[in-house]
C-alpha cells in the first residue's frame, strides 16, 4: 500500500527537515495512491497542495521514521477534510421531521431508506417510509416488502406524481404520529433536467430536514459532477456511501465533501437492513490510503 | 527541429485530465500518455498541437479497445443461453429487459428469461413487469426459492419450447463475497449441465459511473463463472466508463452492449467509434 511505497520513496532520507525537494516523489506516491482510490483529479491536486503546505519545514520526530511522518499528515489532513460528522437524526416539532434520499440509478436509495427507517425505530422514533418512485417496475413493492420486514408502515400512491403522494405521505403521519418520515425518491441523472425538477418541487412541497444523496461507493470520477449537481440543485445535508462492504476504496467520500462540503454521514455495509453504520473519517481515510 | 521539442505541458496536463475524468485510471492514463510521447518522437504530432496530439490518443484507446464482436453469439441449436451477473444495483434486470427487446425486435428471435434473483426484495416481480410488458415468457418462483432450481426450470422449458434465446437474471453480489460467487458457479454449472455448451454468452452488467473497482469485479467474475462479454449500463450519463479498456488490457473481455436508458430500446451493440465520440468528440 502507500505506506510501503513511501518507506521506499523515503528509504535514503539523509535530512532532518521535511522540504518542498525531499517530499516530491512522496506526493507523487500520494497522488497515484488517491487516483487508485477513485478520488477526483482535480481534488487530488487540491489535497496535495495542502499536504504539501502541512509536511513543508516539519522536523522528522525521533521516534517515527520520514514516512511515518509524511504518511501521518496525509492521514491527518484526509481525517480533517472527511469530517466532522453530525449523525443525528432531524427533530421532530410539530409536524414529522422529514428525510429525503436522492442519488443515481441503483446507488441503494430504497434499501437504505429501510435501513435509516430500523435505524431511527432502534433509537425509539417512529417513523414511515414514502414510497417516492413511481416510474421503476416493482419499486413501490420493493420498499412494502421491506417495510413489511421491519413494521415500519409505507405510504404508497400507485397512480400519484412524486409531490402529492410525499406531501399525502407527511400528512399522513402526522395523523398516525408517526415522527420522521423517509422519502425513497426514484434513481435519476443530474443532467436530466426535468427529473431534477421534479425533486425540487418534491422540496417546496415537503421542505426535508436532510436531504442524502445516497452514493455508490465504487463510484469514479463521476461523483463529483454527480455530487456537485444534486447539491446546486437541491442543497445537500450529507451524503450516504452505500456497498462499503465490497473493496472499493471509496475515494468518492472526498469528491463530495470537496465538492459539497457537506460530509457523508453513514456508510451501508451489508444488504440487509441493519447494515447501516455511522461515517468515521478515519476509517475511511485509512481506506482511500490504501 | 520541429519535434524535438518535449510535448507542450499544458497539451499533456488536458490530456491526462480527459483520461483521468473518464475513469481509465492512472496506470492505463500514464500508458497511453508514454505512447502520444513517442509518437511525438517519431514526428506523428507537433508539440503544441493538442489536436494531433488527441487524434493520437484517440487512435490508441481505439486500438486498445479492439474490433470484437458485439453481438450475442448464437449456439449451434437452440436454445442459446445468456447468463447476466453483476454488482448490486448496476442494471442487470433493466438490460436484460434490454436484450429481450433487441433480440425479439432487431434479431427476430424469440426468447425466455428466467428469473433467478430469488433473493432481494421485488426481485422477481420487477422482472416480471418487464416480461409482461415486453410479451415474453418468464420462469419463476417466489423469493426465497432456490435459484439453482429455477436455473433448471427454466432450462428445462426453453428446451421444450425450443425457444430461440433464454435469458438468466440473477442477483447482484458484491465479488468479494465468496459464497455468492460459488452461488453463481452453481447456476453456471446447473445451466451447463442441462444444456451441453451453455451458457453461450456470460455478460458482466457494470455501471459506467464506476471506478477502479471494476477492474476487480470484472476479474472475479470471470474466475467464478466464464464472462464473454461485458454490458455497459448508464452511458447515458456523464460517465464514461474507461476502466473497460483496462478489463480489455488485462483480461481480454470485450464490450459486448451499451445501456442508454431505462426504456427496453436504449440499449446498443457496441460502437467502438461512437463511444470514442463520446470521449474525444
Ligand atoms: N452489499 C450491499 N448491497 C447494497 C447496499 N445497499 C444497497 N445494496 C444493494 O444494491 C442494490 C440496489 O439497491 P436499491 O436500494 O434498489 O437501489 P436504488 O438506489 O433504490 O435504485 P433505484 O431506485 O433504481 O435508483 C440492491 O441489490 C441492494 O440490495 C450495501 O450497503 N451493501
Ligand atoms: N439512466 C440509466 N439507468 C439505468 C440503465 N440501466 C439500468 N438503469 C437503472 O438503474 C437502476 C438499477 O437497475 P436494475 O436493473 O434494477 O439493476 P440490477 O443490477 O438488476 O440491481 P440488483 O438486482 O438490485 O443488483 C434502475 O433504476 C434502472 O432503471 C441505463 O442504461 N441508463
Ligand atoms: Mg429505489
Ligand atoms: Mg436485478
Amino acid at each position: 500500500g502507500l505506506t510501503a511505497a513511501l518507506s521506499k520513496v523515503f528509504a535514503g532520507f539523509a535530512g532532518r527537515k521535511l522540504t518542498e525537494a525531499n517530499i516530491q516523489e512522496g506526493l507523487r506516491q500520494v497522488r497515484l495512491a488517491l487516483l487508485e482510490a477513485d478520488v477526483h483529479y482535480q481534488v487530488v491536486k487540491d489535497f496535495l497542495g495542502k499536504v504539501s503546505v502541512r509536511a513543508v519545514g516539519d522536523e522528522v520526530v525521533k521516534s517515527v521514521t520520514p514516512a511515518q511522518q509524511f504518511v501521518k499528515v496525509v492521514h491527518d489532513e484526509l481525517v480533517a477534510l472527511l469530517g466532522p460528522v453530525d449523525h443525528s437524526l432531524p427533530v421532530a416539532t410539530q409536524t414529522p421531521a422529514v428525510v429525503m434520499l436522492v442519488g443515481l440509478q441503483g446507488s441503494g436509495k430504497t434499501t437504505t431508506a429501510a435501513k435509516l427507517a430500523r435505524l431511527a425505530q432502534k433509537k425509539g422514533r417512529r417513523p414511515l417510509l414514502v414510497a417516492a418512485d413511481v416510474r421503476r417496475p416493482a419499486a413501490i413493492e420493493q420498499l412494502q416488502a421491506l417495510g413489511a420486514k421491519i413494521e415500519v408502515p409505507v405510504h404508497a400512491e400507485p397512480r400519484s406524481q412524486a409531490p402529492a403522494l410525499c406531501a399525502n405521505g407527511v400528512a399522513a403521519a402526522a395523523k398516525a404520529g408517526r415522527d420522521l418520515v423517509i422519502l425513497d425518491t426514484g434513481g435519476r441523472l443530474h443532467i436530466d433536467d426535468e427529473l431534477m425538477e421534479e425533486l425540487s418541487e418534491i422540496r417546496r412541497r415537503v421542505p426535508p430536514d436532510r436531504t442524502y444523496l445516497v452514493t455508490d461507493a465504487m463510484t469514479g470520477q463521476d461523483a463529483l459532477a454527480s455530487a456537485s449537481e444534486f447539491h446546486r440543485r437541491l442543497g445537500l445535508s450529507g451524503a450516504i456511501l452505500t456497498k462499503m462492504d465490497g473493496d472499493a476504496r471509496g475515494g468518492a467520500a472526498l469528491s463530495i465533501k470537496s465538492v459539497t462540503k457537506v460530509p457523508v454521514v453513514y456508510v451501508g455495509v451489508s444488504e440487509t437492513v441493519d447494515g447501516l453504520e455511522e461515517f468515521h473519517p478515519d476509517r475511511v481515510a485509512t481506506r482511500i490510503l490504501g | 527541429s520541429l519535434f524535438a521539442r518535449p510535448l507542450d505541458p499544458s497539451v499533456l496536463q488536458d490530456l491526462e485530465a480527459l483520461l483521468l475524468g473518464a475513469d481509465f485510471g492512472p496506470a492505463v492514463a500514464a500508458r497511453l500518455l508514454s505512447a502520444i510521447e513517442a509518437d511525438r518522437k517519431a514526428g506523428l504530432v507537433p508539440p503544441a498541437d493538442a489536436g494531433a496530439a488527441l487524434a493520437r490518443l484517440r487512435a490508441h484507446v481505439g486500438e486498445g479497445l479492439g474490433r470484437g464482436d458485439p453481438a450475442v453469439r448464437l449456439a449451434p441449436a437452440p436454445p442459446t443461453v445468456v447468463l447476466v451477473c453483476g454488482v448490486n444495483g448496476v442494471g442487470k434486470t433493466t438490460s436484460i429487459a434490454k436484450l429481450a427487446w433487441h433480440l425479439r425486435e432487431e434479431r427476430g428471435l424469440s426468447v425466455l428469461l428466467a428469473a433467478c434473483d430469488t433473493f432481494r426484495a421485488a426481485a422477481v416481480e420487477q422482472l416480471e413487469v418487464w416480461a409482461r410488458r415486453l410479451r415474453v415468457e418468464i420462469v419463476r418462483q417466489p423469493t426465497g426459492a432456490d435459484a439453482g432450481a429455477v436455473a433448471y426450470d427454466a432450462a428445462e422449458a426453453a428446451l421444450a419450447r425450443k425457444t430461440d434465446v433464454l435469458v438468466v437474471d440473477t442477483a447482484g453480489r458484491l465479488h468479494t463475497r465468496e459464497p455468492l460467487m460459488a452461488e453463481l458457479g452453481k447456476i453456471r454449472r446447473v445451466l451447463s449441465r442441462k444444456i451441453p455448451g451453455s451458457p453461450h454468452e456470460t455478460l458482466l452488467v457494470l455501471d459506467a459511473t464506476v471506478g477502479q473497482n471494476g477492474l476487480a469485479q470484472a476479474r472475479v467474475f470471470r474466475e467464478a463463472v466464464e464472462v464473454t462479454g461485458i454490458f455497459l449500463a448508464k452511458l447515458d450519463g456523464t460517465a464514461k466508463g474507461g476502466i473497460v479498456l483496462a478489463i480489455q488490457d488485462a483480461l481480454g473481455i470485450p464490450v459486448k452492449f451499451v445501456g442508454t436508458g431505462e426504456t427496453p430500446e436504449d440499449i446498443a451493440p457496441f460502437d467502438r467509434e461512437r463511444y470514442l465520440d463520446g470521449l474525444f468528440g
